[in-house]
């Protein structure tokens, strides 16, 4: 899997959510701000209000507030696959949430994001968000199978 | 004429769709 298309087709799929904040290159994605709201949107009983005021939308040009937002959100993601799921993932490598925060690395942007897709097509609101996704331009079709079908195998 | 072309086209619009259509299928692993 190319993972460079990867990310760059998985930000092409935040377009199918409806966002208030910047999300529209792996920079904007930085701060974990978007991914978050993604979150709260696929599973709202889970990614809760509270949950969501913990991470942090004010000023987060630091680092160090990137990537504390970013652990929430990987932690989060992890804890719902376990808990609500029942889904423990083996042997995928986890995204370096320092390398997003500190240099928005594309490629490990694309996994927190392949993770966060593996949500969207597990929720209870999963049909909503495959149909979503087949109505998508077909290259971006194909890179998200190939990362869904990658996640079920680690499953 | 490409026929190969449209046909291979064709073949990768339904495997998308056969993939998209079994996961839509695929019982949850939610517990409960």
């Amino acid at each position: 899997m190319d993972r460079e298309v990867l990310c760059e087709s998985l930000i092409v799929w935040l377009e199918t959510f409806n966002l208030d904040v910047p999300h529209g290159n792996a920079e904007e994605l930085s701060d974990g701000i978007a991914m978050s709201k993604v979150l709260h949107q696929i599973a709202p009983d889970y990614f809760t209000d509270s949950w969501l005021s913990r991470v942090k939308t004010e000023d987060v040009t630091n680092w160090r507030l990137k990537v504390s937002n970013l652990k929430k959100i990987l932690k989060g993601i992890l804890e719902y696959n376990i808990e609500i799921l029942g889904i423990q993932i083996h042997d995928f490598q986890m995204p370096d949430v320092n390398a997003i925060g500190e240099s928005s690395n594309h490629i490990e942007l694309g996994r927190l994001l392949q993770l966060i897709l593996g949500c969207a097509v597990n929720c209870t609101e999963k049909q909503e968000y495959i149909q979503r996704i087949m109505s998508m331009e077909e290259s971006v079709q194909h890179a998200v199978m190939t990362a869904i079908q990658e996640l079920m195998t680690k499953e | 004429e490409n026929k190969a072309g449209a046909g291979g086209a064709a073949t990768s619009e339904g495997m998308l769709a056969n993939f998209f259509n079994s996961l839509l299928n695929k019982k949850s692993g939610a517990p409960g």
